[in-house]
């Protein structure tokens, strides 16, 4: 049974994107058959993978707007190991587009249909904003994984987003859970991510991902590379972190 | 004469609200008028100039749809020395009502124009998206001020933004230039970030500002207590920077 989860959190910066990479290729590592789909028009997450964004014939834009096939737009990431559905700026287009057409909020959940159950993991990256974008990958999803900074803003943001989830849940999509928070960029030596850290376990409990991904400049370095951690730099923290995680997440799914 | 700068970069997470909120504090203490334009509907420039987003009779939300003259919305920031024009959620639902009215791009620079000329500066915090809130605020704008995080996915994603740029300055506001970029949240220990700076020195020139922002925990800190760095630790590096940043902006004004 395919899992669908959206990675998302409107605040900007938090690691969704580098979760998202890091993530789909350690699921891959665990020989699950993996697709990222690429939701924001920045294209991070297709640049990250390897993938030239500037040089797509296809991209999600296609699949949202019903011109192109799922299969005509992905394809496979030259070094992770994993299926990437890539996306561009077009992207920004689409979400106007997309605005004035009836079930627009269903559109990626019917465009993936035929082709989620060739996979074991459909990981969507999301951009910083509650847009229709980032509505179609809640609809689409069982599951929302939510990266956090541990500082104020990201935060604050939290009930904005929850708010938005339950909205869903309640409307359109009633299996879509709280897969869980991931607390990112963690530095131990402020004070500061400690006291967010608190407040998140206390209030989120087992909601809350035991793996800690720390600051590690490797995870910044690899991206300019096209290629996620795992296959930069396999012995750095942020490698093993995103190894754990996956792990976690596994384990989790098993005991559902 | 009033100088309107919008702070904009739709890369997330690079220093928008922090740059917008502390150039804004360090300019009042210049003794300049000031005021602060919160045009994200994650409402953080609101929050981190210590005013509750939730308890908002009136926000930038009703200047845009019309429903209420600035005078109405505009309050003073209770710490910084400066005016706010405050954001909430309500600020996603104007985005989309936007999109159906004529003028739509216009609607910030008319609502400001009989506000402007009280202030010497109006800084605009944008949201992380070239949507139809960051075009309004680059057609009311004189000046675009960017933050750029000195890594990947921050430098890569210029183009966009400058070609955006570019493009309403060709079509609706011929004024607007580029003020220049800022490099923020900057780890010298890091053999990326100086990479990084070494390419928009080398792109951007004299367009990049010699003050470099560091990251300094203190920035992180202070906008929980609702208060700018210069209030809440005004000997910290993060002061210190956006005190020279701000000396370096009037003396470029003072050479226009
Ligand atoms: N654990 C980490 N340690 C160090 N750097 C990190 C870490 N995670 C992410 N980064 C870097 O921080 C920046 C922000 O991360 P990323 O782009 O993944 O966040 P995002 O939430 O996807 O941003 P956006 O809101 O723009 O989509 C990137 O430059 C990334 O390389
Ligand atoms: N120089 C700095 N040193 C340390 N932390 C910083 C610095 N500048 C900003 N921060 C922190 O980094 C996070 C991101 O900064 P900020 O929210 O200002 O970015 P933004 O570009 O406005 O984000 P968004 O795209 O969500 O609007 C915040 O938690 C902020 O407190
Ligand atoms: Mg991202
Ligand atoms: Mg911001």
């Amino acid at each position: 049974m395919t899992r669908i989860l959206a990675i998302t959190n409107q605040k900007g910066g938090v690691g969704k994107t580098t979760t998202c990479i890091n993530l789909c290729a350690a699921l891959a590592l665990a020989r699950r058959r993996v697709l990222l789909v690429d939701l924001d028009p920045q294209g991070n997450a297709t640049m990250g993978c390897g993938i030239d964004k500037h040089g797509l014939e296809r991209s999600v834009c296609d699949l949202l707007l019903g011109e192109a096939p799922p299969q005509a737009c992905i394809q496979p990431a030259p070094v992770a190991g994993i299926d990437v559905l890539p996306a561009n700026a077009d992207l920004t287009a689409a979400e106007v587009a997309l605005m004035h057409q009836p079930g627009r909020e269903r559109r990626l959940q019917q465009a993936l249909q035929t082709v989620a159950p060739d996979y074991d993991y459909v990981l969507v990256d999301c951009p910083p904003s509650l847009n229709m974008l980032t509505i179609n990958a809640l609809v689409a999803a069982a599951g929302v994984l939510i990266p956090v900074q541990c500082e104020y803003y990201a935060l604050e943001g939290l009930t904005a987003l929850l708010e938005t989830v339950r909205q869903i849940r309640e409307t359109i999509n009633p299996g879509l859970e709280i897969d869980g928070l991931v607390r990112t960029m963690f530095d131990a030596r402020n004070r500061l991510a400690g006291q967010v850290s608190e407040q998140l376990l206390a209030h989120f409990g087992d909601r809350v991902y035991r793996t800690i991904v720390p600051r590690n400049v490797r995870l910044a370095e690899a991206p300019s590379h096209g290629m996620p951690i795992l296959a930069y730099d396999k012995g750095s923290r942020g490698a093993i972190a995103y190894l754990a995680l996956a792990g976690e997440l596994l384990r989790r799914d098993e005991a559902r």
